[in-house]
């Protein structure tokens, strides 16, 4: 009692008034543990694990806080601590009633306990109790969250069968945003992935799929759905392999009549991207190695490069370098003329000062959209498009509207912690 | 260990656990209600931190069926208004017909499998909390620490 009275008194430190004004942790990184004298005697000890490591992730993904499994730091320097037991337990004087009912509870102080009484299974498990279903709504409370009734919701108090896969929904994405910010930091870049797919009746069709990258990892981004794809982040080498593992520069897709071409560009390198055995070309059709030089696959643009993208309006390249625009001509296979101009001569802020300046991390054109975006840090800016200046004919070619937050536009593209990447 | 035969314990049997008490009639609906918030909100975190003193250490039960049996009666019975106006609360959270009746649907609610955490706690960003503590408290607080002195 006293051990647990020093942690009551550590503990209540590291909860302080979040961005919106309501207690919740102050730091964005915490630590959790499955206390020894805590095991559940139904699960295998990797398996109570595991499953406790997916729930932290599952908060993870759709908050900026990461979680870390920490078995070796004193038990006072754990932010929150999981254990089972039964009746009188862990030293909480809040008794478990057995099998049915009450099932676990947790404490704003981090401690979540769950009763060992109940028939606790794992993942896609038909019967019993799911752990992952109820452990992701214990970690919860401990995060700061109330219950909510909301059908849906993963905070309703009482328990319902799992669905196939349940997962967050908007709301509770929302609600816990609300607490704790929503995730916000810079892309490596961004970009939408063509693919060719023929029906059941032998047609082809073409489809694409929106991604974001960050350093060494990314998310697919499901437009239809306002989110990421459940379970995203991904390791980068996972999903494009042969690319450089801690990530690219830029993405530009060459598609016209007569090209139809897939690069990413790191340093002064780029490699070409065979989309029909997905990896990166050794060598392509046309003779040429990868990586190659930028310099040699794109005279006259200097490496290395912020971003680029390609416009299908005149079949060139925008290579993005600091504070200068190169414009390379795809068929003719050199700048455009009058190239390289400044940022600021070629995007003009509709709005005087806002503006990128140069720097950008990711020039995005999107299908959804059906425009380009330029982004730096946790802004973006829409470039003037047709539709645009069609509603207001003043506005300048290519001209960029004020600046927006990229997660107002584009939701819950969340980092996990590095120990998370792979459960 | 608990019994079991396959692999992945999915057919472990509970021997000896013990059973929840079902609730099955208005006393135990009340402490229900009681214990999570519908009466009266509950100071949850205040409870988690008071008994840490092995001197005031009490099964949080046996304090909420004292509520019922000791004695401030004038606060409620099984027939007031206070327990009606709890019980249609839970009704209406609960997405069923509010009756303010113990009905066997309410029953049935009840007695399904659900989280240990207060439905209605004292608001933890209420600024003036901490000086209220001992203020807003319900009764359950009140006559814990009534027992508690005693106790000591």
């Amino acid at each position: 009692k006293r051990h647990l009275a020093a942690l009551v008194a550590k503990n209540r430190r590291r909860r302080d008034l979040s961005e919106a004004g309501y207690m919740a942790f102050s730091k964005r990184v915490l630590k959790w543990r499955l206390i020894g004298e805590g095991y559940s005697s139904q699960l295998s000890i990797e398996d109570q694990r595991y499953i406790f490591r997916l729930a932290f992730r599952m908060w993870s993904e759709v908050s900026p806080l990461q979680f870390v499994e920490d078995t070796r730091s004193p038990l006072e320097d754990v932010d929150i601590r999981l254990g089972f037991g039964t009746g009188r337990h862990l030293g909480c004087n809040q008794r478990f009633d057995g099998t049915g009912q009450e099932f676990a509870h947790a404490w704003f102080l981090g401690d979540i306990h769950f009763d060992d009484d109940e028939h606790f299974t794992g993942p896609n498990t038909g019967s019993g109790i799911s752990l992952l279903k109820v452990a992701v709504h214990e970690i919860g409370h401990v995060l700061g969250l109330p219950h909510i009734y909301r059908p849906g919701s993963i905070m309703q108090p009482s328990y319902l069968p799992q669905d196939s896969g349940f997962e967050m929904d908007w709301m509770d994405r929302r609600a816990i945003q609300h607490l704790y910010g929503g995730c916000k930091g810079r892309f490596s870049t961004v970009f939408d992935w063509i693919r060719k797919e023929k029906t059941p009746y032998g047609e082809v069709v073409i489809r694409f799929n929106t991604y974001f990258m960050r350093d060494s990892w990314y998310w697919l981004y499901e437009n239809r759905n306002n989110r990421t794809r459940f379970g995203d982040p991904v390791a980068l080498q996972i999903g494009w392999r042969g690319i450089p593992a801690d990530g690219v520069d830029a993405y530009v897709h060459v598609w016209s009549r007569k090209r139809d071409a897939v690069y990413f560009f790191k340093g002064t390198q780029f490699w070409r991207y065979d989309n029909e055995n997905d990896r990166v070309f050794r060598q392509d059709p046309e003779g040429h190695r990868y990586p190659r030089s930028i310099s040699e696959g794109f005279p006259g643009v200097f490496s290395p490069i912020d971003t680029a993208f390609y416009d299908r309006r005149d079949a060139r390249i925008y290579f993005f370098k600091n504070t200068l625009v190169y414009a390379f001509d795809v068929e003719a296979n050199s700048l455009a003329r009058g190239f390289p101009r400044s940022i600021r001569d070629v995007f003009p802020a509709v709005e005087s000062g806002d503006h990128p300046d140069g720097n950008v991390d990711a020039a995005y054109f999107s299908y959804t959209h059906n425009t380009v975006f330029l982004l730096k840090g946790t802004r973006f800016w829409r470039v003037v498009g047709s539709r645009e200046r069609r509603r207001r004919p003043s506005l300048q070619r290519n001209g960029l509207l004020p600046h927006k937050e990229v997660d107002e536009q584009w939701f819950d593209i969340c980092n996990v912690h590095p120990t998370a990447l792979r459960l | 260990e608990k019994v079991f035969h396959n692999r992945d314990h999915s057919d472990v049997q509970n021997f000896n656990s013990r059973q929840a008490e079902a609730i099955t009639d208005k006393y135990a609906a009340e402490l229900f209600l009681s214990r999570y918030g519908f009466i009266k909100p509950v100071n949850w975190e205040e409870i988690q931190l008071e008994d840490l003193e092995p001197s005031s250490h009490s099964d949080l039960l046996d304090d909420f069926e004292g509520i019922i049996q000791e004695g401030t009666s004038s606060h409620y019975s099984r027939d007031s208004r206070v327990f009606v106006s709890a019980l249609e609360e839970f009704q209406r959270v609960s997405a069923l017909p509010v009756t303010g009746v113990f009905d066997e649907a309410t029953k049935e609610a009840m007695n399904k499998p659900r989280c240990g955490v207060p439905d209605k706690e004292v608001d933890p960003n209420d600024p003036v909390r901490s000086h209220r503590r001992r203020q807003s408290v319900n009764i359950s607080v009140d006559v814990h620490e009534s027992r508690a002195v005693r106790r000591r």
